[in-house]
């Protein structure tokens, strides 16, 4: 059982977009997943078709009483892809967490009660709050997703401090699982600067797959699907199955 | 003096290239500006081209000490536009100032004994946590920029809830100054699905100036300066220019 944190501060680089399309190629390769939405915006809960009123109890409840209830997990409309759902309330435990003795632990605690999966997925916040770190806590590794542009770069050092000040307190197992280039676009010479960069900085740890910007991508969530449901053929669904592929040979 | 903060905790939807690009016009306009980069990513302080180590004191040292020090104000490559830069220390305050008495007020403190400007613009961070709430406490107003794609339509309801605490409880003369759309691209279905819908939830409150996807806008940043700067004529500067005079219009 592997528990991989999608985490990366800066916004809008497409963590969620990531755990949600990671996490179908994965089932799609017969794995068994538990996508775990740890961000208040409840991106990835949208995008898998959860309404809003169908996500009690939600993350937030289990952080609050500390106890793992069944009724958090939530089906999908994909066999063997659930999910344990956020909404805007988890925004609170960013401050909530702050006053418990084992704040850091409070995710791991929930999620080490849950048996029968292969891989969780755990979508983090664009933060390094208390929500990021338990995510971090939690997983035996993190991957990390990197837009092609110049903003992005900027966070790396900031990301890779906060992953080895976790590896040394909390969790010494920690590792980075990889990294992966996304909206990677051929025609902006920018791509190509971002992506020769991060590989002179990270080496092997960044797949070879790269996920290219697809409009395809962008308006799936909006009909609350995955892009591999929305539109099986396009070069964003092909990328998502290569990068799980990836990810499984690496193990 | 008006203090305009830049805020949506959706991440990546362009709050910092707004501030960057926004003060960049209204000095163009003869407005004397001062940034205030309250993001601890310090993209604005790198996208106005301070140096890691041109940075000290920071905000954050000002948030710690509670006191205001001229020195924090740095001149930036264009007259007329000051910084108050941000480092990776920045993070701290989230948990630091929660244990202040007046948490939500200590950015005013600091912005209160700072005159000679005609506008000061607050990039905050991807988040509603204690910085972001700093930035709406500070300000007379908050601009609300807004990226042509679903994700970023779902987290209009937590911020306009957020925005109306805020002015309950803490800052009565908190206004929405408008909505920009961001990263708007003609060849988008998205981009049109997503004008229709935020124009019928906000009105008149948006702009009619949209900001559009512009390759030049994102290389701007590594060459340390604002995309009016790098390169006046491309369209992205032409409607930063065209922004600017809207919301002077508006005043
Ligand atoms: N490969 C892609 N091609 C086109 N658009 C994409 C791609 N990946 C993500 N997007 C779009 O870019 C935006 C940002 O992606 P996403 O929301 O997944 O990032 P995030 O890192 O989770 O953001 P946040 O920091 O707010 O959590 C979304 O609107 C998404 O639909
Ligand atoms: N009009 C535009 N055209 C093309 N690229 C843009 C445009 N506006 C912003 N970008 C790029 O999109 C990315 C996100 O923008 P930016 O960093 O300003 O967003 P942000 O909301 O400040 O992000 P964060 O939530 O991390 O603070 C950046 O790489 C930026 O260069
Ligand atoms: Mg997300
Ligand atoms: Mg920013």
């Amino acid at each position: 059982m592997k528990i991989i944190s999608i985490a990366n501060q800066k916004g809008g680089v497409g963590k969620t977009t990531t755990a949600i399309n990671l996490s179908t190629a994965m089932v799609a390769i017969n794995k068994k997943v538990l996508l775990v939405d740890a961000d208040p915006q409840g991106n990835a809960s949208t995008g898998l078709g959860i309404s809003e009123d169908n996500r009690s109890p939600s993350l937030y409840n289990l952080l609050t009483s500390g106890k793992f209830d069944t009724n958090a997990i939530k089906k999908t409309l994909i066999p063997n892809l659930d999910i344990i759902t956020s909404t805007q309330d988890l925004a609170a435990s960013e401050i909530e967490l702050a006053e418990k003795e084992n704040r850091e632990f409070c995710l791991k605690g929930i999620l080490d009660q849950i048996k029968d999966y292969d891989y969780f997925f755990i979508d983090c916040p664009p933060a390094l709050g208390l929500l990021t770190i338990n995510g971090l806590v939690a997983a035996t590794s993190v991957i990390v997703p990197l837009q092609c542009e110049f903003f992005a770069l900027e966070g790396l050092s900031s990301l890779t401090k906060t992953i080895d000040l976790i590896k040394n307190n909390f969790n010494p197992g920690l590792e980075i699982e990889g990294v992966v280039l996304t909206m990677h676009d051929k025609r902006n010479s920018l791509s190509e600067l971002v992506e020769s960069d991060v590989r002179g900085y990270f080496g092997d740890k960044v797949y070879k797959t790269i996920i290219p910007r697809n409009v395809r991508v962008s308006e799936a969530p909006s009909h609350g699907k995955p892009v591999l449901v929305y539109d099986t053929n396009c070069v964003g669904s092909k990328a998502y199955i290569d990068l799980a592929k990836e990810v499984i040979y690496n193990q």
